[in-house]
């Protein structure tokens, strides 16, 4: 038996934005300790793990782990119907059917329930290493939207680099070549700050389609996390709240 | 030119 209930319903709705286009299928786990999802794309270029602890919710019981097979499209047009300031609340039974969502108005006068069919799904999982990266960058998220969108109508590779003074975005193309840099800025505990913390230089390439896809989690958070080492996935992280993240990685593009 | 990599050459399956 599980019950979740958020009163800010509008978090999972920015939870199931972000996913949508990158997941079509996917099993949440449902643990006494929160919720969490792991997904590859079936070319397994990216991943997604997604982290929501129960002590976020502000009523949250799971007495064993359950997992929950969701059709993303599906769960996007049922949540969908809950207004932003709406309450959600999930429900589902031990045996994996269905689950259920209900989603109430702040004055409690309306209160909507619905029934998602769930899947019986064989995933494919994998042991996510504990990684030490050599570059660490925190930045607004909608720089990084915004690096991502314009470089994007450049080119279909982006290639990052950092120094202590800024991180550098470059993409080449059939028109040419751009690049932008964004400078680190003095004390960082401010939302808008950047700051970039690096243990040796790195240089890397990833395709900007799938960073872009990335940017849809924008909405769930003021700053972003990159972390990223040469030759190795690059990790890009969006806190929620304090009530966990979602967590990117995205496999190099390397020279053939 | 430039080669996509994949996650599992990184990640290994458990």
């Amino acid at each position: 038996m599980l019950e979740a209930r958020l009163a800010q319903g509008n978090v999972l709705k920015k939870v199931i934005d972000s996913l949508r286009d990158l997941v079509n299928e996917a099993n949440f786990e449902f643990t006494p300790s929160g919720i969490t999802l792991q997904s590859m794309d079936s070319a397994h270029v990216i991943l997604v793990s997604l982290l929501l602890r129960a002590d976020g919710f502000d009523n949250y019981r799971c007495d064993r782990t359950i997992p929950v097979g969701i059709n993303m499209a599906s769960l996007s047009k049922i949540i969908r119907a809950a207004a932003n300031d709406d309450a959600i609340t999930l429900r589902a039974d031990d045996n994996g059917e269905s689950l259920n969502l209900i989603f109430e108005a702040p004055n409690a006068g309306r209160v909507s329930d619905y029934e998602l069919k769930l899947m019986d799904l064989d995933v494919e999982q994998v042991a996510l290493p504990d990684m030490s990266y050599d570059v660490t960058v925190r930045m607004p998220s909608e720089e990084l939207q915004r690096v991502c969108r314009d470089l994007s109508a450049v080119g279909e590779s982006v290639t990052i680099n950092a120094t202590k003074e800024s991180i550098n975005f470059g993409v080449k193309g059939e028109l040419g070549s751009g690049s932008i840099a964004i400078r680190s800025t003095a004390p960082v505990d401010k939302k808008e700050g950047v700051s970039i913390s690096m243990r040796q230089p790195a240089d890397v390439s990833f395709s900007l389609k799938f960073l872009t896809q990335f940017t849809k989690a924008t909405p769930l958070s003021e700053t972003v996390r990159l972390e990223f080492s040469n030759e190795c996935p690059m990790l890009v992280e969006y806190p929620i709240g304090d009530m966990g993240y979602i967590r990117f990685y995205l496999a190099p593009k390397v020279d053939d | 030119s430039k080669r996509q990599t994949s996650l599992l050459s990184f990640f290994p399956s458990p």
